[in-house]
């Protein structure tokens, strides 16, 4: 099986689930870590919101989609405190 | 569709573009792509648009690149296109492009190109009250789509913005040819906020009261009851020696009250009409210094230890730090881990050993990394949450790196990321509780730092809780 790709994603993917709202902008700056789980939704709610296919995983098609053109705002304005969502 | 934050509370809003040839395109095609991408939303809702040329329109729009002052700063070609500001006061409403990207105008067609008028069509939704809808096809989709000419608004984005502003007058309901009229639009309701407010009393500091002021200026505290209780007023006698004896006397007599010091320094208190009243001031500057809070403010500076505040403050600044004369007032004060004492003063930096300036400051902010445009620094801090240094200006912030002296990349950062905080702050310190306190105007906030918001939306005033009022 392959290895899971969740391990591998790199700054460059959290600074983008971050800048665009899928995790709390604010770990920008407590630095708090993140779960596996965590990383996994936030890719998730990427595709979802994308219209591609639901894998949680960091595809082919989520890396095509992360390098497309796109507006500079966040698509969850409210992610700041998904973090306190998930510890409900 | 989402609607984000308020809507526009007129219907006849105005836009202005502010950036001349953006991206070596000819203004006149650019403001006609503008024109085109704003009439989109008013042929589907009850918004109209007039273009003025003022930066005091509803909508100003500008072409930037990179760092360009308001904490989103852009990519160069390619990713990150643009952005929008939703609607309200100051920059509300604004549309900001990156200007280094291939912008195509009308019947432009160019593979790398990216059409204005799509991406202008979709930051005005923004503009608007609109934010990003996963319905693909739908304008607010995040992603770029460009768009076929005679472009016509999605279902999506139109029910989105006739909720907030209404169906065109006379327009048939969703553009069905024959269909019913749309029913009168009642006002959406007011954004519910739910707010729950937890109070905290603090210990009232406590004043001793006043008393004599001559004690020696070394900083030490002195225990109440070992004050030296009268000063020595007695008048001089005259000498033995010099005593005569004249024929004829004139008297004249002239009282003088001279102290005599009994300690190496005699401090009186300020007597000028310019000491702030601790009991009615914003703050300039507010810091940890030796495990004492210093509170500045003009040319004087309040110092606050276990026992509230220190008699006779306050104190001239110049009296602990020798800062140049002309200096009459700090904007931010920290001490850095290495207990130099950092100063802010407009576009300059000066760096104390204890009460002594280190040779070859002050020195201008941008030796720290910080734009030539900066004016000045609110507020500093060392942030016990992570141990870092932050600067804070405006509606931005930086994060500091003390090791190597200079900002971090990825900095700076809008001021929302500290939510309830707002912009343009006073002073910020973090006290000996480890909880982080902003200060704007006579009021402050606790601050939650796992939360990265304020502990109530509520100011609290902040003369009876560090000054004792």
């Amino acid at each position: 099986a392959p290895v899971s790709s969740i391990i591998y994603a790199d700054d460059k993917v959290q600074n983008y689930l971050m800048r665009f709202g899928y995790l709390p902008q604010t770990d920008f700056e407590t630095g708090n870590l993140r779960t596996e789980d965590q990383l996994r939704d936030a890719i998730k709610n990427l595709q979802k919101f994308g219209g591609i296919r639901v894998t949680g995983e960091i595809d082919e098609a989520t890396k095509k989609l992360m390098k497309a053109r796109r507006c500079g705002l966040p698509d969850q304005l409210d992610a700041r405190f998904a973090r306190t969502r998930h510890k409900r | 569709f989402t609607i984000h934050g308020q809507q526009w509370p007129y219907r006849n809003l105005t836009w202005s573009l502010r950036s001349e040839q953006p991206s070596g395109l000819d203004t006149g095609g650019v403001r006609l792509e503008l024109s085109k991408a704003l009439d989109l939303w008013a042929r589907n809702s009850k918004l109209t648009f007039q273009e003025i040329n003022s930066d005091r329109a509803d909508i100003l729009i500008y072409f930037h690149r990179g760092y360009h002052g308001d904490g989103y700063p852009f990519d160069g070609k390619g990713q990150i296109l643009a952005h929008a500001f939703f609607p309200g006061k100051d920059r509300g409403g604004d549309a900001h492009f990156d200007e280094e990207e291939i912008w195509t105008l009308e019947d432009e067609s160019n593979e790398e190109g990216t059409s204005l008028f799509a991406v202008a069509a979709h930051e005005f939704g923004h503009s608007l009250g609109l934010a990003h809808s996963s319905v693909q096809g739908a304008l607010m989709y995040p992603w770029y789509q460009g768009l076929s000419p005679n472009y016509e608004l999605p279902e999506d984005d139109r029910h989105g913005i006739q909720q907030m502003y209404g169906a065109p007058e006379g327009k048939l309901w969703g553009n069905i040819p024959g269909g019913p009229l749309p029913p009168e639009q009642p006002p959406p309701p007011p954004p519910t906020t739910t707010t729950t407010t937890t109070t905290t009393t603090y210990r009232p500091w406590r004043t001793r009261p006043t008393r004599p002021n001559h004690y020696p200026d070394d900083g030490r505290p002195r225990q109440p009851g070992r004050y030296p209780q009268k000063p020595d007023y007695r008048p001089h006698k005259p000498h033995r020696h010099h005593t005569t004896w004249p024929a004829t006397t004139t008297t004249t007599t002239t009282t003088t009250m001279r102290p005599t010091p009994r300690f190496r320094h005699r401090w009186t208190p300020p007597q000028r009409d310019d000491v702030p009243d601790k009991c009615d001031t914003s703050y300039d500057a507010i810091s940890i210094i030796r495990r004492e809070v210093f509170v500045f403010k003009g040319r004087y500076l309040w110092r606050i230890g276990d026992q509230g505040i220190y008699e006779g403050y306050p104190a001239e600044i110049s009296r602990l730090f020798n800062l140049p004369s002309s200096i009459n007032h700090v904007d931010a004060v920290y001490e850095r881990p290495d207990k130099k004492i950092v100063f802010f003063i407009g576009r300059e930096y000066y760096v104390f050993d204890a009460n002594n300036l280190e040779p070859g400051y002050p020195k201008p902010l941008t030796y720290l990394g910080l734009p030539a445009a900066l004016q000045k620094i609110d507020g500093a801090m060392v942030w016990g949450h992570n141990g870092k240094t932050y600067f804070f200006s405006g509606s931005m912030y930086w994060r500091f790196d003390e090791t190597v002296n200079y900002v971090e990349l990825d900095y700076p950062r809008d001021m929302s990321m500290f939510a309830g905080v707002g912009n343009d702050i006073d002073a910020v310190f973090q006290w000996k509780n480890g909880k982080t306190y902003f200060f704007k105007g006579k009021g402050f906030w606790e601050f939650d730092d796992l939360r990265m918001r304020v502990a109530h939306e509520k100011q609290k005033l902040s003369a009876p809780v560090w000054m004792g009022c």
